[in-house]
């Protein structure tokens, strides 16, 4: 474990927690993809398969199931919480992501470290989760303003990713043969989506204006 | 558990 890759775990906690919180609170995902939600719920629940085969620690174990439980949780509250259902864009949130996941899926039975069942869903729940943010990303243009907790889970979940990079590189100097180009590729792609996004996270931020 | 170096990332 290292500082980066420490933080990166946290801020993908927080990531998820500030939308639970938004949620749970005031009863509203306006803003919010269920399409995103629901692959980030596939793409944990696919990674984690071997959360009860392989123990790395209880730290590893533990944010395992924060992240399955509320990754699953979230798309509960918004597809079978009354209150909150209506509050969802069903209308603008129109991204066709089970071709995602079918491609993923095609690309992980192509490309893999280990042709084995475990490798092979871990690999597509790599792939799977550089482009979940996809509808996100695509339903934000639709919406005319986001409010702020929404804005700030998609900045932390675009931040996650880029403090792993960071935590590769370290790990690429300080273990021997710490190498997983599959990783680091995805991993990069997926920070890239975000770049857009960040550009205009920061201006709102600097010029102090809402997010639109 | 014998775990191979990237899967000890979450």
């Amino acid at each position: 474990m290292n500082i980066f890759r420490l933080a990166g775990d946290m801020t993908h906690m927080f990531s998820v927690l500030v939308l639970l919180l938004k949620i749970h609170t005031i009863k509203s995902c306006a803003g919010v993809s269920v399409k995103t939600q629901e692959l980030y719920a596939i793409v944990f629940a696919t990674r984690y398969l071997d959360i009860f085969t392989s123990f790395v620690s209880i730290y590893n174990t533990f944010m395992k199931l924060v992240f399955l439980g509320s990754s699953f949780s979230i798309v509960w509250y918004m597809r079978y919480h009354k209150a909150v259902h209506r509050t969802y864009d069903r209308e603008q949130d129109t991204f066709r992501h089970w071709f995602l996941v079918l491609s993923c899926l095609l690309l992980a039975l192509l490309i893999h470290e280990k042709f084995t069942f475990l490798e092979v869903l871990w690999t597509f729940s790599l792939y799977l989760e550089a482009v979940a943010i996809l509808p996100q990303l695509v339903l934000l243009q639709r919406t005319r303003n986001i409010d702020n907790l929404t804005g700030q889970y998609i900045f932390l979940l675009g931040g996650y990713r880029g403090l792993y990079i960071l935590n590769w590189i370290y790990r690429y100097f300080t273990e021997p043969h710490f190498v997983h180009w599959i990783t680091w590729i995805t991993g990069l792609v997926q920070t890239l989506l975000y770049a857009d996004f960040f550009y205009y996270y920061f201006l709102s931020w600097k010029n102090n204006k809402k997010l639109n | 558990g014998s775990v191979s170096g990237s899967h000890d990332e979450l």
